[in-house]
């Protein structure tokens, strides 16, 4: 599904090059649970960004279910994103000026979803995620865990081909943090690949692969 | 050097008020390091905002080393804020505009600290948490640890008398995460009050204390 071949990122600042990521070759089959491990400033969320259209490598090529990524232009990259990814931002980005049920119906309004279909999977989330009470809040009145959710939420309603999530579960309580862990396990078993970046343990495990990412570079497996 | 006594915190909509934190009595003495636990929503971030006198209580009373809070005016507020408090955010809350350097050099600001007493303090805490390549880059040139660390290294470094950490080790790698509670611990040892809100076990250990929060109310302990 996924192939990053020769892949690099750098800034360029007044004299040098900063190298993010260095000679990244990575392939990831449909169907598979893949957690991206290593410490702060790794390159994980730059490649998941890369990985999830969000940005572009610098340097090599990036083919998505056989298509050449690198070459697209941006109007085809927002489509391709919105049609088959979903992604839980490390730092939510959930749009301060809807409220909770807007930002998580968001994605359905890209599929041809009927009014009234998309308001039954917006209160199935808010119902199973515990947050109905809060869907006509806006994010800035949601405590840390409670955007996490709904950033969750807003990830996997459309019932996307790729789920990206960064850190999901970093806010949330232990027990909260399983449930969410044994979804995305679901989603998986039901057929979504699913890249991770965690630094747990424990969240690593429900995946079937660990890459490990160390200064810009991918450990061998 | 806390008391709170009878202190609740609601918002009020159009019909009804939502509490968010219900008759919170609670006494913290100098040289404690206290772990608030609870699951999301249940009110941890807020309990720390009204201690932090970033916000105030809807009902009850707040004593800080015996002075009324409740009473005070918001210029006593920020001045007391700004003197005796160290905040790390949960949402880390850097100042965009300014580099990492000139992030964690502002509470050097408001105490009377020479330039270059400033100038080794600063260097000394980008050296510690590996940041020096840093330092010239912007918050959002971080990735999402490095932004926690540098917030860390702004609510430690004018040693204030307390230190409040909403979830301080989220976004770090777990040998990340243990050089910061060693750290706090180091820093509580030489008599910094320290109360932190973690989701994990093993950070909780680190304190002599664990208050359990719940809907709005404080666990038998
Ligand atoms: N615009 C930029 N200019 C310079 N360096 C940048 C820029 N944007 C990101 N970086 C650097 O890229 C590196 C990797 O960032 P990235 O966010 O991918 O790390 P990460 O592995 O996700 O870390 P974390 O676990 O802390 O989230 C960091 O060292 C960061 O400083
Ligand atoms: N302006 C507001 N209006 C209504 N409710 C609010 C407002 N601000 C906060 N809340 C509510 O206050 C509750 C507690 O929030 P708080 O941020 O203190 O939780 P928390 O215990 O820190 O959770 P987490 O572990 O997820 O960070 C939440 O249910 C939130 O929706
Ligand atoms: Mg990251
Ligand atoms: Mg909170």
């Amino acid at each position: 599904m996924i192939k990053l071949l020769g892949v690099s990122k750098y800034y360029q600042n007044k004299f040098d090059k900063t190298y993010i990521l260095r000679n990244i070759n990575l392939e990831i089959k449909e169907g598979e649970f893949v957690s991206i491990m290593g410490p702060s400033g790794a390159g994980k969320s730059t490649l998941l960004y890369i990985i999830g259209m969000l940005d572009s490598a610098s340097e090599g090529e990036y083919y998505f279910l056989d298509e050449q990524v690198h070459k697209m232009k941006e109007k085809r990259l927002t489509e391709l994103h919105k049609s088959h990814i979903g992604f839980v931002f490390q730092q939510y980005h959930l749009i301060d000026e809807l409220t909770v049920y807007e930002n998580i119906e968001t994605p359905l309004l890209y599929q041809k979803v009927s009014g009234s279909e998309r308001k039954g999977k917006v209160a199935e989330l808010l119902d199973r995620f515990n947050m109905v009470a809060k869907k006509d809040l806006f994010p800035n009145q949601l405590s840390g865990g409670q955007q996490q959710l709904a950033a969750i939420a807003r990830a996997i309603i459309s019932k996307p081909k790729l789920i990206l999530a960064d850190e999901p579960t970093g806010n949330l309580h232990s027990d909260q943090g399983k449930e969410i862990m044994q979804l995305l396990k679901k989603l998986n078993d039901e057929g979504t690949t699913i890249i991770q970046v965690t630094h747990s343990e424990e969240n690593a495990k429900y995946g079937n692969r660990i890459i490990k990412l160390s200064d810009g570079w991918i450990e061998k497996e």
